[in-house]
């Protein structure tokens, strides 16, 4: 999954 | 943006104004675990490390600066200006297997192995086991003050508060961090105890104090 690796959250 | 992540992230905000108001104001940081606040800046400093060269939004570009620089300010508070020796007395918890622990899982279940997503994992790992040092002070006195239970509410309540995010994100998104989502609900759950007790008594406008 490699939205996984975009990190959006706090 | 959903109103869950908002209110999460409000309640974070919420939970380290309250702790420094609390401080400031009883000008001592009885009650309140160093340990807990230097877990918490070694998180943000490894998670936040991408703010120096990936860009999302502002939002998250001055949230992630805040975080990193009030858990510093806590820090100085804690050590230079309110330090009592009573209160390191009781903030006995051994850290460095919470440190420890959660290298090792960061090392297995990171999603790829760069410097920076292996810090991030680990953030999130030690993030989800942060609060133990500040829960077991107040089992080990018993009792805590009213703005520090109000403290730990709020930053129990902003990850509890990620969970429905998480959930409406995956439906309306498609997206699932399968690490954020496992280590979010740990930490909630590490909570639970605190937050039934919390609601027995302090919503009640009773004291904290464990039975």
């Amino acid at each position: 999954n490699a939205n996984q690796l975009f990190h959006d959250e706090l | 943006m959903n109103v869950f992540r908002i209110a999460g992230d409000i309640s974070h905000l919420a939970s380290i104004f309250i702790l420094i108001h609390q401080i400031t104001i009883t000008k001592s940081v009885q009650g309140i675990s160093f340990k807990t606040q230097l877990l918490y800046s070694i998180v943000f400093i490894t998670r936040y490390l991408d703010v120096t060269f990936r860009w999302v939004s502002l939002y998250i570009f001055a949230m992630k600066l805040f975080f990193i620089a009030s858990s510093l300010y806590i820090i100085f508070l804690m050590r230079n200006r309110f330090r009592t020796s009573e209160v390191t007395k009781l903030d006995t918890f051994p850290i460095v297997y919470l440190l420890a622990g959660s290298g090792v899982l960061a090392l297995i279940f990171t999603y790829d192995y760069s410097i920076t997503e292996v810090l991030w994992a680990f953030s999130l790992f030690l993030e989800s086991v942060a609060i133990l040092p500040q829960l077991f002070m107040l089992q080990r006195t018993g009792q805590a003050k009213t703005l520090t239970t109000h403290y730990i509410f709020a930053l129990g309540l902003y990850r509890a508060l990620y969970i429905p995010n998480w959930f409406y994100r995956y439906f309306a998104e498609g997206r699932f961090d399968t690490l954020a989502v496992f280590t979010g609900i740990v930490q909630t759950l590490i909570y639970s105890d605190f937050f039934w007790v919390y609601y027995n008594r302090v919503m009640k406008g009773l004291n904290f104090e464990l039975p």
